[in-house]
């Protein structure tokens, strides 16, 4: 079956490319009154954290950045045992952003925090 | 006192590393009142984020600051009447303990506002470092201005000695208060410069280290 999948590729991923519900990054902007935390966070106001969600495909494109065991557990659900899962969407890359913080003791603080926005999804 | 402090509406769960170093910086609840970090020192940060990041608080890279954390630290001074005639003089204290032990200093500078127009007159301000059990002071001269005339001074070899670091900074902003003599309004008080601190947060994320204490200096 994974051989039949592989010499059929060419058709397999032209009847899925398009798919509204393939793993994909979504925009979501938030403001951090909505997450109770303006009364300490000066800026910014808001940001947009963005998410991953959608459904890995059966066959992971190279572009999907999906480990090796990833590519075999798609396999394995699909073709072994379905009570397997499948991959999930996940963020795969971030970026950072800068936030200006009130701190208890009067002070004020600029700081950079890692890995704050996704910047790319991938199956895992 | 690290106790969990409510954040809006968050769930009773067991605290995610994220909200649990954010449960650390913050000052408390809702209704905790931010009163010190007002006026120039706040104009001076906001100004200072606006540069380093867009509306979204993405850094720019274009404009980066050289390090991920800046800790601006306020004065505190043991009140008093500063004012002797046209002379100001005020001592301030700079609190260093409690720094986290990830954040590692790089530079160190005060700043504050070398000449402003009060009333009928200018002031004309500098700052003197107080080294303790020494009687002359140093005047500290200005290393750099900004083109809203702000004036910093490098301090950053008074706060590091030899591989330790010192629990606080004491100086003394000095004004003389320039112009036409007279008047009886009461003379308005400069802002305190404020302390800020460059650091490098070496682990540059929100999780905290594991049941790490604020670093004691001596």
């Amino acid at each position: 079956d994974t051989g039949t999948l592989a010499h059929d590729l060419p058709n397999y991923l032209r009847e899925h490319r398009g798919e509204k519900s393939d793993c994909s990054l979504r925009p979501f902007p938030v403001s951090f009154a909505q997450l109770g935390w303006d009364h300490w966070i000066i800026a910014p106001h808001r940001y947009n954290p963005r998410y991953c969600k959608g459904t890995c495909p059966h066959l992971l494109r190279y572009d999907y950045h999906a480990p090796n065991h990833a590519v075999v557990q798609s396999f394995v659900h699909q073709l072994v045992d379905a009570s397997v899962p499948r991959p999930s969407c996940v963020p795969y890359r971030y970026s950072p952003i800068s936030v200006l913080m009130i701190e208890r003791n009067g002070g004020i603080l600029y700081k950079e925090y890692e890995n704050m926005i996704a910047e790319s999804c991938t199956c895992r | 006192n690290q106790s969990p402090l409510p954040l809006g509406s968050l769930p009773a769960v067991p605290t995610l590393p994220l909200l649990q170093a954010l449960q650390m910086r913050a000052p408390g609840s809702p209704g905790w009142q931010v009163g010190p970090a007002s006026g120039q020192p706040l104009r001076y940060m906001l100004n200072l984020y606006r540069r380093a990041a867009d509306r979204e608080g993405r850094p720019r890279r274009s404009r980066s600051l050289g390090t991920n954390t800046i800790r601006l630290v306020q004065a505190s001074s043991n009140g008093g009447q500063p004012w002797a005639g046209r002379w100001y003089l005020q001592a301030l204290t700079y609190n260093l303990e409690g720094q986290p032990e990830a954040e590692h200093l790089l530079r160190a500078t005060v700043v504050y506002l070398p000449s402003l127009s009060v009333a009928h007159s200018r002031l004309l301000c500098t700052l003197e470092l107080v080294v303790a059990g020494e009687a002359p002071r140093v005047l500290l001269s200005p290393t750099a201005r900004s083109r809203h005339g702000w004036a910093e001074v490098d301090v950053t070899p008074y706060l590091v000695l030899g591989n330790s670091s010192v629990g606080s900074l004491a100086l003394r902003h000095v004004c003389v208060r320039a112009g036409r003599a007279g008047g009886h309004d009461a003379p308005v008080a400069p802002g305190h410069p404020f302390l800020l601190l460059y650091l490098n947060d070496t682990q540059a994320g929100l999780a905290p280290p594991a049941a790490e204490p604020h670093r004691r200096r001596r």
